[in-house]
């Protein structure tokens, strides 16, 4: 959806 | 050996429309779950510790993947009175499913095979939240399924007394008011897609009370605690917000 953010930025292991 | 024995098989009802497959974590602590959805806006996680299992019993680590689409389908035909059993043998390909309709005495088994599922790690740091409001979970399911037949998205306000969810579109706006007794660190305000709130809402069963936890940089957390553990849906921010 626009303006949605991207969950996997938050929680994926870097 | 594994195997379990859950009594609130409609939990598998409230993820399904988020996630498609999923590896079950099977360890001898209990059984867990941590998937993004499938348009990657949002993170499952599902823990349900043995003791609220009757019985469980796990000898050793086990990674189960299963198909949701497919589990709903046999937990839907089985009626919301059925307890589900999960074994699995020493053969990791493949694992058992057993419902019970208490009712009637009736048993149906499966064999299936378990399935390959490619799952990146998601590590879900500890957060403080803004505001931690606990309110109850029907009321909140009836929000959001009445102000979704008209809008697309809610804002939620939080004052110390009340949280406000307003919504707006083509049509008009709309609102409902609930009163609290949460602590807030203060006011808070932020924009959630009723949709996914919708969504959240199915597991309105397993609970009383939903806690909601939001701040406006971070992901908001929709929490349903279940007997002997929890279902959580963490949602990300709006850009922009």
């Amino acid at each position: 959806a626009p303006g949605q953010g991207d969950i996997g930025s938050y929680f994926f292991k870097k | 050996l594994f195997h379990a024995r859950f009594e609130q098989a409609g939990l598998v009802d409230a993820i399904k429309d988020l996630i498609q497959d999923s590896d079950f974590h099977c360890r001898d602590s209990g059984i867990a779950l941590r998937n993004m959805d499938n348009s990657q806006v949002a993170v499952v996680v599902i823990l349900l510790e043995a003791g609220g299992f009757l019985p469980y019993h796990c000898d050793r680590r086990l990674n189960l993947g299963i198909s949701l689409t497919s589990l709903t389908k046999i937990v839907h035909y089985a009626g919301d009175e059925a307890t589900l059993a999960l074994k699995a043998n020493d053969n990791p390909d493949t694992f058992n499913l057993v419902l019970e309709c208490l009712q009637t005495g009736c048993i149906i088994k499966y064999d299936i095979k378990s399935r390959d599922i490619d799952q990146e790690h998601l590590e879900i740091p500890k957060t403080d939240y803004a505001a931690t409001i606990t309110i109850p979970s029907a009321e909140f399911q009836r929000i959001c399924r009445n102000l979704s037949q008209l809008l697309e998205s809610v804002a939620n306000e939080a004052s110390e007394e009340r949280i406000k969810f307003s919504s707006s579109g083509d049509i008009g706006s709309g609102s409902a008011t609930l009163r609290h007794n949460s602590d807030l660190t203060g006011p808070i305000a932020l924009t959630i897609s009723l949709k996914y709130l919708v969504n959240f809402s199915k597991a309105t069963a397993l609970s009383y009370s939903v806690t909601l936890s939001l701040s406006s940089e971070v992901p908001q957390l929709v929490e349903y605690k279940v007997e002997s553990g929890f279902a959580r849906f963490y949602f990300a921010p709006q850009i922009g917000e």
